[in-house]
């Protein structure tokens, strides 16, 4: 069994429907076996369209941010340039989605909603979200975590982006309100 | 309550038990 039950999201962007006529719940499930089970039998992120996405999120949060668990939060962005998606952009996925349901972010996994993979054709990107963007012990202990959870170079850094800057910004990237 | 918390090396060999 699985501390939660998570739900795993879809995106497919398709112009004529509105953004979230788009999203679809592809399934819950609430044990490590039924995990593999799902994983085993769905696309790898490498092999979706552009303009797709996956989200995995405790069951009960969707995942956007008007969620009243999401709406005061933000997300530590993972950027991967375009030559990543054959090397990394799998395994990476993978990571996020082992450490959201193994709970791997200690006293302040409660404060991990889920986390989403955009699949784009300028550079995909993967985004684990918090739940307060204003914790800041509780952002910047999921923030290495999740950063050494990657195995990311000590010499690379991820910012973290609180939603409510992020939706006020249409083109241009939001501000990092944390980076480690 | 009591956290269910499992590492990567789990849920791997998880992936490939019968």
């Amino acid at each position: 069994p699985l501390m939660t039950s998570w739900a795993l999201w879809f995106f497919k962007n398709e112009r004529s429907r509105a953004w979230r006529e788009n999203l679809q719940m592809v399934t819950r499930f609430d044990t490590v076996e039924d995990f593999w089970a799902l994983y085993n039998n769905i696309k790898l992120p490498s092999k979706l369209s552009p303009g797709c996405d996956y989200a995995l999120f405790r069951d009960g949060i969707e995942p956007m941010w008007e969620d009243s668990s999401n709406k005061r939060g933000g997300r530590w962005l993972v950027s991967l340039a375009k030559q990543l998606r054959h090397l990394d952009l799998d395994r990476l996925w993978l990571d996020t989605m082992l450490c959201l349901i193994g709970e791997g972010f200690g006293d302040y996994g409660p404060d991990v909603c889920g986390a989403v993979v955009n699949i784009r054709t300028k550079g995909d990107k993967i985004a684990l979200w918090t739940r307060e963007a204003d914790s800041q012990a509780s952002v910047m202990h999921i923030g290495r975590v999740y950063k050494e959870r990657l195995g990311l170079s000590m010499k690379a850094t991820i910012g973290y982006q609180a939603h409510a800057d992020t939706a006020t910004k249409s083109n241009s990237l939001a501000r990092n309100k944390f980076v480690v | 309550g009591t956290r269910i918390i499992y590492d990567r090396k789990f849920l791997m060999e998880c992936r490939n038990s019968p």
